[in-house]
């Protein structure tokens, strides 16, 4: 899950992504 | 008076504040689970610290100018100020009520988590301390935004952009100090005293975890 990333990857994830839901 | 531009900025800013708020699911299922135990409240509140990351992401990504940042500027900018804003949000969901009649039941779980009370009694100190200067919505959004775009964050190369970026909401955020609190002169510089008391959290956060790790 999400959570096990660094909370660099979860940042960078999220820039690239988009969790608007 | 703020000018039709700061106007605009300040709406443009509140619509995605209001927009990127912890789930209501995430709140409500913090109160149906039963009464968990540590490691379950180590995996929730986990869970919740990643959702307010992403959150704070995307209301990130709509600050007019972040996104004419270098992106490595961005990174550094977000990690910098991840957990600062991360604690400034968790202040405006306990003072502001925002998970309702849940608020108590979270400070509980929080209690039970695990982690050393010598870093939980700050946080609600701290929490306490913010809801005394009775903020509203768009202050907590404002200072969330200058928290963001701190121009002294480690491996920040653009400086001035970023110092550019953080003054427009300053000049926003003293205005809105002064229509909200005119009785009070001195309401601008206490909430800017708070981003000090933010900025021990985000020293001694990897800290407690480490801690709360091993406990």
């Amino acid at each position: 899950p999400a959570s096990n990333l660094g909370l660099e990857d979860i940042i960078r994830k999220a820039l690239m992504g988009n969790f608007d839901d | 008076e703020l000018t039709q531009e700061q106007m605009n900025l300040l709406q443009y800013v509140m619509d995605s504040h209001v927009k990127n708020r912890l789930p209501q699911s995430l709140a409500t299922r913090l109160i149906l689970q039963e009464d968990m135990g540590s490691d379950d409240n180590f995996v929730f509140l986990t869970e919740m610290a990643t959702r307010h990351v992403q959150i704070l992401v995307e209301f990130t990504k709509k600050l007019p100018g972040f996104q004419t940042l270098d992106h490595e500027d961005q990174i550094a900018l977000l990690k910098g100020s991840a957990v600062e804003a991360m604690f400034l949000r968790s202040a405006e969901l306990f003072n502001r009520k925002l998970l309702e009649r849940h608020t108590d039941v979270l400070e509980e779980r929080i209690r039970k988590s695990g982690i050393s009370h010598d870093y939980i009694n700050p946080m609600f100190h701290f929490y306490k301390s913010v809801g005394e200067l009775k903020m509203v919505e768009e202050e907590y959004a404002l200072l969330t935004a200058v928290v963001i775009l701190t121009p002294d964050r480690q491996y920040l190369k653009d400086k001035e952009s970023v110092e550019k970026l953080q003054e427009t909401f300053l000049h926003i955020l003293e205005k809105i100090c002064k229509r909200c609190h005119p009785d009070n002169p001195q309401h601008f510089a206490r909430l800017l005293g708070r981003l000090t008391e933010l900025r021990t959290f985000s020293h001694h956060h990897a800290d407690m975890l480490m801690s709360w790790r091993v406990n």
